[in-house]
């Protein structure tokens, strides 16, 4: 009998694995989670998204999502982990259980699985979509460049070689447009958490200009307390603030894109940076990356429960 | 699979807003093959770029000569992804 207590978080794993792990928490978990797939990447792979509800109909929701740029493979890892502890922590921990009382939660891990397949059998570095490029012999769009938000500015790139290309055009993505869809049919998502790595930051909108976002301070302030939580875990210490202001000017990002239809918590996080391995980060880091993340993921939920609009 | 023997990833860190543009033009450079893992941003932060082996000497060569800092963050990148990929053979093995 499968169970995920013999599932080695601290260890990378394929697609196939993880996928067989997603079967076995909703069989573990059958009245709080489901699986469901909201459409089909580049090479017709499925987008599945695992459903957190304790019942009601279209009640206000998280969205969360890792993997986007495949390479990130601490960004899948540490998804794994966070949604077994959402799992485990339902019914335990009084935050999260009166988050899933109120709320539901969409978690995608593999939000690139042609790109993530690529990592495991061709090149570990890949961190693109594996779409063809009409007229380029270069493969694949960046997905965090292809939302229809500032898109085709100086943040991204229009060659098809670059890491950062646009794409053909806003949600070109079979990837980007299934996200797309799903929070617009939903229509009462109220926070995207999109997770990356890496340098040790929390970012919100906008990337695309660098006038402050409307809920600028108030965003700001929850960024801050998440950080402060998180560092205390183990010292990590994460900058915060706009997109824009903090890196660079960045265009059709994920987070801008949901902050300008309405979505107003809005993040996105990159994962700690030891100053040594980059993205590569062993998986020894695993746990104690995904662990020093819950406080702050959790900061975020309970704000967004206790500020409904 | 691609391999990258020898790749190095470089931790530099410029020193003003003239090195982020030279750095910039460095990662344009076609036949370089770089990729910044980190994309320079501004002064005193630091900016991860992959070498592949081949480029090495080229590389080192631009970022010394416009007295831009760096230190090597990565000695070998397959080196890294094949201890990664023995231990996930371990993890599965378990």
């Amino acid at each position: 009998e499968r169970s995920t207590s013999t599932f080695d978080f601290a260890s990378y794993h394929t697609i196939e694995e993880i996928y067989d792990w997603m079967d076995v928490l909703v069989d573990d978990h059958p009245n709080l989670i489901s699986k469901i797939e909201i459409g089909r990447s580049y090479e017709n792979r499925s987008l599945y998204v695992m459903k957190f509800s304790t019942g009601g109909s279209n009640r206000p929701a998280i969205w969360l999502d890792t993997g986007i740029h495949s390479r990130e493979w601490i960004t899948q890892a540490t998804g794994v982990w966070t949604a077994n502890k959402i799992a485990e922590e339902y019914g335990q921990d009084p935050s999260v259980t009166a988050i899933l009382d109120s709320m539901d939660i969409f978690f995608e891990i593999i939000a690139n699985p042609d790109g993530f397949v690529f990592t495991h059998s061709s090149n570990r570095l890949w961190r693109k979509t594996r779409s063809i490029n009409a007229g380029s012999d270069c493969i694949g769009v960046d997905p965090n460049r292809n939302w229809d938000a500032g898109f085709g500015g100086s943040g991204s790139s229009s060659d098809p070689c670059s890491e950062i290309y646009r794409g053909p055009y806003a949600h070109s993505e079979r990837e980007v447009k299934a996200i797309v869809d799903f929070i617009h049919g939903h229509g009462n998502v109220k926070s995207v958490i999109s997770i990356h790595s890496y340098s040790q930051m929390l970012l919100f909108p906008y990337g695309y200009k660098r006038g402050p976002a409307a809920h600028h301070q108030e965003l700001n302030e929850l960024a801050k307390k998440a950080v402060s939580d998180l560092a205390a875990m183990y010292g990590t210490k994460y900058s915060y603030g706009s997109i824009a202001d903090t890196i660079y000017l960045a265009d059709g990002t994920t987070v801008d894109w949901t902050y300008d239809n309405g979505v107003k918590y809005s993040f996105t996080f990159e994962l700690r940076d030891t100053g040594r391995y980059g993205f590569l980060l062993p998986s020894t880091e695993i746990i104690p990356t995904a662990t020093e993340t819950w406080p702050a993921l959790l900061d975020i939920m309970v704000h967004v429960l206790e500020n409904p609009y | 699979e691609q391999l990258f023997v020898g790749d190095q990833v470089l931790r530099i860190t410029a020193r003003d807003e003239e090195q982020i543009a030279l750095l910039r033009v460095l990662g344009e450079r076609a036949e370089m093959q770089v990729d910044f893992w980190r994309d320079p941003t501004r002064p005193h932060h630091p900016a991860d770029l992959r070498v592949p082996f081949a480029s090495l000497q080229a590389v080192k060569f631009f970022l010394e000569s416009h007295s831009i800092s760096y230190s090597i963050m990565i000695e070998d990148v397959q080196e890294l992804l094949d201890e990664e990929k023995k231990n996930m053979t371990k993890s599965r093995r378990t």
